[in-house]
């Protein structure tokens, strides 16, 4: 909601025909508001036991593939980007009111757990699941 | 500064970290494995028995997603005798959070020679891991196949817990499991020491260590090696250890920084 304020009635005209534009671009698929946008995807991000010089303690694995998501949440949000109705509903408002509320984040949706096989001081081994350290899939939320 | 780095894949960009970069990033990894510091093991350690069964077990859990993670180690470790996970280890496996292996911290040779027919094991499962509880745990000794001896003979193995151990009587003893063997058998023989890890996890002063006795045909005691039992020296890759499968049983929450 809007505060009621002198010349209410001239910005909410020009949010009104900002969003109908936005949504003329958006059927269209073209417009200044997809431009160079990157949306929000998964992108390869690897860490290395070994080059952190960790290869004699951690047996394994030697690295894993942990991603990383990353990308814009822009008006309009399709399907591609995974998108909660809540982020597909704050997109609206960020493109409204952008100084208010900001954009939603593109972050990981789903994550998966990796196995790590490391000694201790003393040489004995451990065998521990890790969860929540791969990322599976990205989403604006 | 940014190459291609070809051993991990042509899709990674990979960048040398400045020390500054790598010590923070060492150090927030290893708060994420919930370790105070990086630790420091033996370096021979790797060609023990323990780490090699681990391994197998690893390669159990591990997804398809990660296939080259341990072709380092497997190649170190190619031609030892691995110490085989059982569908019943597996079994365990499915249903642990953690497992950790215990070295045996009794110098087997030296404990022959005070006591010939009994052989001393003893593992600190006092440093387990916080809010785990314990579901199974299995001793685990390699037998050797005997060859000089005749492949029908019989002997029987048990496995004591110490409950007393007086420095000038006998060690008062709790039977734990037994094993009736071929001197022509060869493998890994398993006890079953779930309830006696329990004990150790929760009273650590009870934990006196187990006595492994071997008797023939008629009875009689006899030094462990007698049978193949490799109890101290021997193969690295064939050393006694304890292995003990865990599972969480509080939710744990990362403290905020």
């Amino acid at each position: 909601s809007a505060p009621g304020q002198k010349g209410r009635q001239s910005n909410r005209s020009k949010q009104q025909k900002a969003v109908q534009e936005a949504l003329k671009a958006a059927e269209a698929g073209t417009g200044t508001y997809q431009g160079d946008f990157q949306g929000c995807k998964k992108h390869e991000l690897y860490v290395s036991f070994r080059d952190l010089g960790w290869q004699d303690w951690i047996i394994a694995p030697e690295g894993y593939a942990a991603y990383y998501c990353e990308g814009e949440c822009a008006f309009p949000l399709n399907s591609d980007m995974n998108a909660t109705n809540h982020a597909i509903v704050q997109t609206l408002v960020h493109f409204i009111n952008p100084e208010t509320v900001p954009q939603p984040c593109c972050a990981p949706t789903q994550l998966n757990g990796i196995s790590v096989l490391y000694f201790d001081d003393s040489s004995n081994v451990i065998l521990k699941k890790y969860r929540n350290m791969v990322v599976r899939a990205c989403g604006c939320h | 500064n940014f190459s291609v780095d070809n051993e991990v894949g042509s899709s990674f960009i990979h960048r040398r970290l400045r020390s500054q970069e790598r010590r923070e990033i060492q150090r927030e990894i290893l708060s994420i494995l919930g370790l105070p510091h990086r630790p420091r093991p033996h370096a021979h350690a790797k060609h023990n028995a323990a780490p090699t069964f681990m391994l197998d077990l690893y390669n159990t859990v591990s997804t398809a997603a990660e296939p080259r993670a341990y072709s380092r180690y497997r190649a170190v470790l190619e031609g030892q005798a691995s110490a085989v996970v059982s569908p019943q280890d597996s079994r365990f496996l499915d249903d642990a959070d953690t497992v950790m292996s215990f070295v045996n911290l009794v110098d087997g040779d030296r404990d022959l020679l005070v006591r010939p027919h009994t052989q001393a094991f003893r593992f600190d499962v006092s440093r387990i891991p916080e809010g785990e509880a314990i579901t199974a745990a299995e001793f685990r000794i390699y037998k050797d196949f005997i060859r000089e001896r005749d492949g029908n003979e019989t002997f029987r193995v048990s496995v004591y817990q110490v409950l007393q151990e007086p420095p000038d009587s006998e060690a008062a003893l709790l039977l734990l499991d037994q094993r009736d063997v071929w001197a022509s058998d060869d493998g890994w023989l398993v006890f079953d020491l779930t309830a006696t890890s329990t004990l150790w996890q929760l009273s650590p002063q009870q934990n006196l260590g187990l006595h492994l006795v071997l008797e023939d045909n008629n009875g009689q005691k006899r030094n462990p090696r007698r049978a193949g039992l490799l109890t101290g020296s021997g193969p690295k890759d064939k050393q006694p250890f304890l292995v003990v499968f865990f599972k969480v049983n509080e939710v744990r929450f990362r403290g905020a920084r």
